[in-house]
């Protein structure tokens, strides 16, 4: 049917885009 | 902070796989619009039988995820042969990477390093498993993972909510709470994905745009213990909150569409969570047989199990003197039969009794070896083809013989001799007695005159025509 691509923008992040997790 | 768990055991709950009842042998999808704080659409999926129903599928197929692919839950369910397909884990928007645990279909695809976030798998016996695994857990080869994936947030644990403990668990490094709450708490596009008291897969999904309508994680998880949801894992949302039926989009997504932003398109997600027809694990038996229905059915005499996958030769096991094949028993050496339970026969040596002896004069061989030098075979060989010592050891016995027996034919001859001479003497002797014509007299040495005696004796013996 293309839909044809998204603009991403309905963002739902558990944790901020700029801070990777990392172990201690 | 956050530890990383490489070893030990977390906490995670599992259930063992259960038959399908014969009334839910095809998924079943429900959809909903409830009112939350409005109209929240939405679908609610159970499958029956996971473990051969249910798949994590890389984005685009097999290889999207080291290839950072990103595709719609259409494109990626489509080929897949989806009825049910939903987006799946979360994965980085910038680069595409799939983030957290994947294991697809059997195949290790991606691995969190014992970073805690819940998991959601089925492991190769079709347990269920749900919550925090370390990384040792994740890597077991013993009874391993053949779909799992990651979310965010372990929803409902073991029939109760368990969200507080998963914000304690599932920390932000930063200690920033106001992102990782706010994840929480606002409304949005959910997906989730867990299983029922049955063992039933229940995949969850409502539309929604953040902020501005849907539900949050509590109403989502009050919702599915309602559905009698025992354990459940938040799955991404937003603008990846998918849901495609029969290869076709039957959900409203809260992307806008890049070429006109009054149009709502579907995102391009990493892993997707997919609900298909009754598929075999692993799809092609293992080679040894043909999957039916989900079930494997074994080809040849001697392969058996769920999988195909344990060769079987009957309740003898080969008579412990062969080994079970794919053809059946192979014996070892000395043996031969279906189930290696007799001995070669004379003549025939090694495994399965195929080669013939060697030995001269068709003597029988050691039925393992095939070695001819064996007391039994000595027997079977000519006096000329025995051994030296043997040989010398009945010359003896021979010479001796010959001289015995010589000896004895000596003994005998002396003895006729002996008998012959008796028997001559002593007739001689008899005939000295005899009456008759013929007196035998013996002769004297006479010197002087006879007596009167002797010459009456005389002339009575002179005249033979006395009587």
């Amino acid at each position: 049917l293309g839909w044809g691509p998204s603009l991403d923008d309905d963002l739902l992040l558990p944790y901020p885009r700029a801070r990777a997790r990392s172990a201690r | 902070d956050c530890a990383r768990v490489r070893v030990g055991s977390r906490r995670a709950r599992e259930l063992a796989a259960l038959p399908a009842t014969p009334d839910a042998r095809h998924p079943a999808v429900r959809t909903f619009v409830s009112h939350f704080r409005g109209a929240v659409p939405g679908h609610l999926t159970r499958a029956a039988e996971p473990l051969r129903t249910f798949s994590v599928l890389e984005p685009g197929g097999p290889g999207g995820c080291a290839s950072r692919r990103r595709a719609t839950v259409e494109e990626t369910a489509r080929p897949a042969g989806c009825s049910v397909a939903q987006n799946g884990g979360f994965f980085r928007m910038a680069t595409g990477e799939c983030l957290g645990n994947v294991v697809s279909d059997g195949r290790r695809v991606s691995s969190s390093g014992g970073l805690q976030n819940a998991q959601f798998g089925i492991r190769r016996d079709g347990t269920l498993v749900t919550g925090y695994l370390s990384e040792e857990e994740v890597l077991d080869t013993e009874n391993p993972f053949v779909q799992l994936l990651s979310g965010v947030v372990w929803l409902i644990r073991n029939g109760s909510i368990y969200i507080n403990e998963s914000q304690a668990t599932e920390c932000d490094e930063t200690q920033e709470t106001g992102s990782f709450n706010k994840f929480v708490n606002v409304v949005s596009a959910r997906t989730a994905v867990g299983h029922d008291r049955k063992g039933q897969l229940v995949l969850f999904h409502v539309d929604g745009q953040t902020e501005q309508r849907g539900i949050n994680l509590w109403e989502m998880a009050e919702f599915l213990l309602k559905q009698d949801v025992v354990n459940a894992i938040n799955l991404d949302g937003g603008g990846s909150a998918t849901f495609v039926l029969n290869g076709t989009l039957a959900s409203y997504p809260s992307d806008h569409c890049q070429d006109n932003n009054m149009w709502r398109c579907p995102r391009s997600v990493s892993t997707v969570v997919c609900v298909h027809k009754p598929r075999c694990q692993p799809p092609d038996c293992n080679g040894h047989g043909t999957c039916v229905e989900g079930h494997c059915q074994c080809t040849g005499h001697f392969w058996r199990g769920a999988t195909c996958d344990e060769l079987d030769c009957g309740p003898s096991n080969c008579s412990q003197h062969g080994l079970c094949t794919e053809t059946g028993c192979r014996c070892e050496a000395g043996w031969t039969g279906s189930n290696c339970s007799e001995e070669c026969p004379l003549g025939w040596h090694g495994p399965g009794c195929q080669r013939p002896c060697e030995c001269e004069h068709q003597c029988p061989c050691d039925p393992q070896t095939g070695n001819c030098n064996l007391t039994q075979v000595k027997q079977c060989l000519q006096p000329s083809q025995v051994s030296l010592q043997t040989r010398e050891f009945s010359l003896l016995t021979g010479t001796t013989c010959l001289a015995l027996t010589l000896a004895l034919v000596f003994l005998l001859l002396i003895s006729i001799v002996a008998n012959v001479s008796l028997l001559l003497g002593s007739r001689a002797e008899r005939s000295r007695h005899l009456d008759g014509s013929y007196v035998y007299h013996p002769l004297q040495e006479m010197n002087g005159e006879l007596s009167a005696a002797e010459k009456e004796q005389l002339g009575e013996t002179c005249n033979p025509f006395k009587d």
